[in-house]
């Protein structure tokens, strides 16, 4: 699984 | 986006207007912790620091202005109004919020997924924001009747990060992209726990229809 590591959730 | 986060999001939107309609309308904050608000106001300028940065989507940017401008709003109520900082019980609010932040700050630079100024203040964020109501909850221990909107706003607080619980799981199943967040699931879920005992006389006093009284 990929994810950038940037946080997209408050 | 799923609606889970989503009804998170507004969840804690409710509470922050919920508290900052308490003391705008009746001018008074007694009941409510001005160290857990400090704290808050922490979380938020530690997490937030990519709202210039990094673009992600006009929701997220709009609601962290919100946030940021509410929590910072609060303290200026708490601690500069001259009617509203009077109803403020020092005395009462004796938590050393202070031996919180220490401890978080040094778990971040210990356990962070990258270790970068700006993620190991994310991570320092999620930790803080994990204890930061503990300062509230021994206040409403003390103050033995809990007023309304006081019960609102910690039960509304302590329900966003129930839902982000949800969506998260809901994250993990739905979408083959989203990895694991071990340490905002551990965080959170710790978060919602500290609420556990609140929610229990919180929900009983609602079915009841009695005031809200935490036990000593």
């Amino acid at each position: 699984k990929v994810d950038d590591a940037s946080h997209d959730e408050l | 986006m799923n609606i889970f986060r989503l009804a998170g999001d507004m969840t804690h939107l409710m509470s922050v207007l919920v508290l900052l309609l308490k003391i705008h309308t009746i001018k008074s904050c007694a009941g409510i912790s001005l160290k857990t608000q400090e704290l808050y106001a922490l979380v938020f300028a530690a997490r937030y620091l990519d709202i210039f940065t990094h673009y992600y989507s006009l929701y997220n940017t709009v609601m962290k202005l919100i946030f940021l401008g509410s929590s910072f709003s609060i303290l200026w109520y708490m601690k500069r109004h001259k009617v509203v900082r009077r109803s403020y019980d020092k005395d009462q609010d004796t938590f050393r919020h202070h031996f919180l932040v220490l401890p978080c700050l040094v778990l971040a630079l210990l356990i962070n997924e990258k270790f970068t100024f700006k993620e190991v203040m994310w991570t320092f964020s999620i930790y803080l924001e994990a204890v930061a109501i503990l300062p509230q909850l021994v206040l409403l221990q003390r103050t033995r009747n809990v007023d309304n909107l006081t019960g609102q706003y910690v039960f509304l607080l302590g329900a966003y990060r129930g839902l982000y619980i949800i969506n998260w799981i809901y994250r993990y199943f739905a979408e083959p992209t989203y990895s694991t967040h071990w340490i905002t699931w551990i965080s959170g879920l710790l978060q919602t726990l500290l609420y556990a005992d609140f929610f229990y006389y919180y929900i009983n006093s609602v079915k009841n229809n009695v005031r809200l009284q935490l036990p000593a």
